[in-house]
């Protein structure tokens, strides 16, 4: 699975994901990915995008999660997408990227690794597999 | 405040011991894409615009699971899916994809060009023709790689998430559940 989250400098947000699935999936099988608020959500508040294992993260709506911990609990990104991530979803099961409209970036999985990357307007950039 | 970007290239049991081989391919292009959706942002090209750009360059990077490199159904086939969403909550998906090159940019027509926000399979491939997108014959998008990777899951009846490695041949006697294997992840 790849994916991409993006927020310029007025705030505006957008989200995309894209995948093959699982090695061996049955044919018809379909994933998180395109999934609306499981493995891909935007709105105000933040652009999610998910991979890992479909079925946990359907089950989970793990990016719609981070959106909703935001807008109902006000908490932050960063705070957000942890909870979803270590507290809501079973370990070994996903990892997201995501931004908020505020210009945060927040990279947690709970697998071994996740390849990722990510950059900001004040000159952070940060590679990283595990 | 100001722009920010993040791109990932899968999650899963990705070992340290990961061979060069396999993770140099893999930096590299989340280097190179990364640097294209900086820079697309310096340029103060739409977020939507940015997020489509990069995960086509993903899509057209054999070493990540999405589009040409995409892993393989039971069938030896690829099926690809695909989503984008911005913060209007506007948004287009796909699924079962066979011959479109950049699924992304399909799921963006979707959004854009019909009332609806999903189309898969039959009528998507369809919809994809009616559009004019890049399509390939589904050879295309098989790599040797993945052929490799569904003869060791099939041997060992289960399936993978990104990166996973295959399971000596000796535990496939253990039940699928034990490998996390079964329908509740």
């Amino acid at each position: 699975t790849v994916g991409c989250v993006a927020v310029d400098s007025f705030g505006n947000l957008a989200s995309a994901t894209s995948t093959g699935g699982f090695v061996n999936k049955m044919v018809g099988r379909i994933g998180d990915t395109p999934i609306i608020g499981a493995g891909t959500y935007a709105n105000n508040l933040c652009a999610v995008s998910a991979t890992g294992k479909g079925e946990a993260i359907i089950r989970g709506t793990v990016a719609r999660d981070v959106a909703a911990l935001m807008e109902f609990k006000g908490v932050s990104l960063k705070e957000a997408a942890a909870y979803v991530v270590e507290e809501s979803t079973p370990k070994g099961n996903v990892g997201l990227i995501a931004v908020s409209a505020a210009g945060e970036v927040t990279m947690p999985f709970n697998t071994t690794g996740m390849f990722r990357a990510c950059a900001t307007e004040d000159g952070y950039s940060e590679i990283g597999i595990w | 405040m100001g722009w920010a970007i993040a791109l990932h290239g899968g999650a899963g049991g990705i070992p340290l011991s990961l061979s060069p081989e396999r993770r140099l391919p893999c930096e590299a292009g989340i280097r190179h894409c990364l640097h294209i959706g900086v820079e697309a942002l310096k340029a103060n090209t739409s977020p939507l615009d940015v997020v489509e750009l990069v995960v086509r360059e993903l899509e057209n990077n054999p070493h990540f699971n999405a589009g040409k490199g995409s892993v393989l159904t039971t069938d030896g086939t690829v099926e690809m899916e695909a989503c984008i969403m911005d913060d209007k909550k506007r948004c287009g998906a796909v699924s079962g994809l066979t011959t479109v090159v950049n699924p992304i940019s399909l799921a963006r027509l979707v959004m854009e060009k019909t009332p609806h926000i999903y189309l898969a399979f039959d009528g998507a491939e369809a919809f994809a023709r009616e559009q004019g997108v890049e399509t390939l014959d589904s050879s295309h998008f098989i790599t040797p790689d993945n052929v490799e990777r569904l003869n060791k899951a099939k041997e060992a009846k289960r399936v993978q998430i990104d990166y996973t490695q295959p399971l000596h041949k000796d535990k496939k006697e253990e039940t699928p559940d034990a490998d996390g294997n079964s329908k509740l992840g």
